[in-house]
């Protein structure tokens, strides 16, 4: 399961 | 946190620094576009916003990083624009900024995760990031040249989302981790520094400078 769109980097 | 990232940051810190470095000490902001550095300013506010609307401890390193982009290229504009305005080149960094963040707003209002406003906001600073690059080498293009320092600031700012790339590789390939909208503009930002590069490495590495056309 992919996990998309967090935008955990700078 | 991988080896990727941890080197682009480093590249991108190291890039930031080299631009300061370089304009403090000669004094001259000639060869540096204004305009680009602007568009990375607003990148870095808009990206970052939620720094200014929750305040949060900076105990993490990731949120003095994030002050640390903000105030850097705002100093860096301050520089620019007031302090050594009189040698900024103004006629060579002539590229319309307008042509670059209208597109991209309006392509983060298209194209986006969630149409709420941190989003829109964070999509529009990742699809302007991706051009931010082209005022700096449309100027060098129009001067014909590119001091070594600006050269070296310009590798090292490609470097850092090149780095990136394989950050998101290294991602999807152990955390199942995808950013699909970073990821596409990523690739977009490196190629457009393909053509630097090339030159960067035959010219630069060997101790000439980068002349153009090449």
């Amino acid at each position: 399961k992919l996990i998309e769109g967090q935008h955990d980097e700078l | 946190m991988n080896i990727f990232r941890l080197f682009g940051d480093l590249s991108h810190l190291a890039a930031i620094a080299i631009l300061l470095l370089k304009i403090w000490k000669t004094r001259s902001c000639a060869g540096v576009s204004g305009k680009t550095q602007l568009l990375f300013a607003v990148c870095f506010i808009t990206r970052y916003i939620d720094l200014f609307l929750h305040f949060v401890s900076l105990y993490n390193t990731e949120k003095v990083m994030k002050l640390i982009y903000i105030s850097a290229s705002v100093f860096t504009c301050y520089l620019i624009f007031f302090k050594f305005k009189a040698t900024y080149d103004g006629n060579h960094d002539s590229m319309r900024a307008e042509f670059l963040i209208v597109p991209a707003a309006g392509l983060a209002c298209l194209i986006n995760t969630k149409f709420d406003a941190i989003e829109i906001l964070w999509t529009f600073s990742i699809y302007l990031e991706a051009v931010a690059i082209l005022p700096q080498l449309f100027l060098i293009s129009k001067t014909g040249e590119a001091e070594t320092i600006t050269s070296h600031y310009l590798f090292a700012q490609g470097s850092y989302r090149a780095l990136y790339i394989l950050n998101w590789i290294y991602r999807y390939h152990y955390e199942s981790h995808v950013d699909t909208i970073a990821i596409v503009a990523g690739v977009v930002q490196t190629i457009l520094y393909c053509d630097f590069f090339y030159l960067y490495i035959t010219k630069v590495v060997k101790g000439q400078k980068i002349v153009l056309p090449a």
